[in-house]
């Protein structure tokens, strides 16, 4: 099973074209195995992206060296999984 | 084993097995207007069931709905139970639905990509493709949103097998896919499509591969207005809505700009519940408003579509 220990959902507000452009390449960068849950489209539209715990400080500099607003949506994934998984064994009981 | 609807906890999520189990339930409880039918396989052979609503009469015009494309969007079969529910419970009760169903027939796909599903929940809570096995690469699945044969293979999909919005060989490789195209394709009076899909609070159509305005753009615009304006009356959710590519992106090979180009002159693709906050993981206790705050903006499109024969 994978396990999600660590990895935080990023909410990311692009103010403009040139910062779209940067989150995606941000996003090719497979070493950093980032996952778009909303991908990068126009700026006002923002961008969630879910970082593997060993890649946050990386993509954590490249956002504010950049300027780019961030917010963390989630804190820890894993967290959240277990309470989802906790609340289903509960309904089955 | 749960034997009746009034006692499946609609307010969880649930797990492949226990999902076509409730179809099954659903079907007993409601014999003379449900049924289950199987359109297919997917890659991993596990059935690919459809629940159909009719009273009956041969070759009836039909409504296409389906939740659960992307296996991760746990949200949308969740809303799916509930609102298969929900139409059969009201048929006879509601004079809308039971205006429609006395037309028109339902198809219901609530778990449109099952092997990604059971993955899901069993190695990957956020897994979103198939689960085919890609030539030459070590990457598995296909985006089943992007494999289809409207703009396939342009700039609004990936080549990649390792992105996940991979497109796929060609169009239609996917079993899952295939097996809808099939069965619109067959049937030949589909006149609505909804596609589910969460969570952008966005309310959708054609085209997404194209900047063009479909010829019907106006139509489509007022009724997803409207829809998203009934679905806003309940906990004040706000929607955008448009078609794709101005709304939310380009994006190639969709099902409903496929169906649009196909025929189905009504076809809207819906991003349900919530805007930052949960994403994909949100809590079961928003199932149930989900579902709630959905179900006018699907009755307006159905109903429009029953009274706007074509």
């Amino acid at each position: 099973e994978k396990l999600f220990v660590g990895d935080q959902v990023l909410h990311i507000m692009a103010s403009n074209e040139e910062h779209i452009t940067l989150l995606r390449v941000l996003g090719e960068q497979e070493e950093l195995q980032l996952d778009f849950w909303r991908h990068p489209t126009s700026p006002g539209h923002p961008v969630d992206l879910q970082v593997p715990f060993p890649s946050l400080q990386a993509v954590k500099i490249f956002l504010e060296v950049n300027n780019i607003s961030y917010s963390i949506m989630i804190e820890d994934v894993q967290e959240l999984l277990n309470e989802e998984k906790k609340t289903m064994k509960k309904s089955r009981r | 084993v749960e034997r009746s609807t009034s006692t499946f906890d609609f307010a969880s999520y649930h797990t492949l097995d226990e999902i076509y189990d409730w179809m099954d339930i659903l079907v007993d409880n409601h014999p003379s207007l449900v049924s289950k039918i199987q359109i297919g396989q997917s890659y991993e052979n596990r059935p690919l069931y459809v629940l159909k609503f009719s009273t009956g009469g041969p070759n009836r015009p039909a409504i296409w709905l389906d939740t659960g494309i992307h296996a991760r969007e746990w949200i949308t079969p969740a809303t799916g139970i509930w609102t298969a529910n929900k139409i059969a419970e009201e048929y006879g009760r509601d004079p809308s639905v039971t205006a429609i169903l006395d037309s028109m027939d339902i198809f219901f796909e609530i778990v449109t990509n099952p092997d990604g599903f059971a993955f899901t929940h069993s190695n990957n809570r956020l897994w979103r493709k198939t689960r085919s096995t890609n030539t030459g690469s070590h990457c598995i699945g296909v985006d089943p949103n992007r494999n289809w044969d409207a703009g396939f293979g342009g700039s609004g999909s990936s080549s990649n097998p390792c992105s996940e919005t991979y497109r796929g060989p060609y169009a239609h490789s996917e079993r899952e896919v295939k097996a809808i195209v099939d069965f619109i394709r067959g049937h030949r009076k589909v006149k609505l499509v909804i596609s589910i899909h969460s969570y952008s609070q966005m309310l959708l159509f054609p085209y997404g591969y194209k900047t063009a305005p479909v010829p019907d753009h106006q139509e489509l615009n007022e009724l997803a207005k409207k829809a998203v304006s009934d679905l806003a009356a309940l906990y004040g959710t706000k929607y955008t809505y448009g078609s794709m590519v101005d709304t939310i992106y380009m994006a190639d090979g969709t099902s409903i700009d496929w169906a649009y180009d196909n025929g189905v002159k009504y076809a809207f693709s819906f991003e349900l519940r919530d805007t930052g906050r949960y994403g994909f993981l949100l809590p079961s206790t928003q199932i149930i408003p989900t579902a709630t705050e959905t179900w006018p903006a699907l009755l307006d499109i159905m109903v429009h579509v029953l009274e706007h024969p074509y």
